[in-house]
């Protein structure tokens, strides 16, 4: 463990807390995709099989039972209890534009092709573009509310960390992993046009507005 | 350096 790691794994604890808080506390799920929801969902289900064959740390297993659980809650919370919120019209990112293409690539480029190997790399790349049925959202509504701008930048920050850990080991333990390390770039790439907008307006205390 | 997959990362 590395304190880049470290950081990267409390600033997606911090975001998965402020999501489910916005929604606890409003009551309402608006502004929310639903559907980048249910892929974080589909990346802990298919990441965390080895929950229960592979014993690596307490840290370990409590971590990938807490995401497990948080995104399990926030999926429920925004289709069965807060539904009447849950803005339908404006979450219309197609998400199987981004399940096949993760499917496939992760069957032709995997470190081996097992079962468990094939999931773990369909996840990694998942979760690399998860976040776009919600940026697409936010770029349709033109804006976002600033405790939705605050778990993107959070949830945005974790993955970058990771980028910094993977040098560390690279470093320190002379390994690395090509996948994650791919899989990680373009994910934060992702976020770097709401990066700017979050510290350039958000932080002056603006609503997040994207141009239209 | 040695390519693997980080099996202790989440």
């Amino acid at each position: 463990m590395n304190i880049f790691r470290l950081a990267g794994d409390l600033a997606h604890v911090f975001a998965i807390i402020i999501l489910l808080l916005k929604i606890w506390k409003t009551r309402s799920c608006a502004g929310i995709s639903g559907k980048s929801q249910i892929l974080f969902a589909l990346v802990y289900l298919t990441r965390y099989l080895d929950l229960f064959t592979t014993y690596v740390s307490l840290y370990n297993s409590v971590m990938k039972v807490l995401f497990l659980a948080s995104s399990g809650a926030t999926v429920y919370l925004m289709y069965v209890k807060f539904r009447a919120t849950y803005d339908r019209n404006h979450d219309s990112f197609r998400i199987e534009f981004l399940l096949v293409p993760c499917l496939l690539l992760s069957l032709l480029i995997n470190h081996e092709f097992t079962v468990m190997e094939v999931l773990w790399t369909f996840s990694i790349y998942l979760e690399s573009v998860a976040i776009l049925p919600q940026l697409f959202m936010v770029s349709k509504t033109g804006e976002a509310e600033s405790i939705t701008s605050h778990y993107l930048f959070a949830l945005g920050s974790y993955r970058a960390l990771y980028l910094l850990n993977w040098v560390y080991r690279y470093i320190v333990e002379s390994h690395y992993d090509l996948i994650a390390i791919f899989a990680g770039i373009v994910q934060t790439i992702l976020y770097c046009d709401f990066f700017y907008l979050y510290i350039t307006k958000v932080l002056k205390g603006k609503k997040l507005q994207l141009p239209a | 350096a040695e390519e693997q997959r980080f099996k202790d990362e989440l």
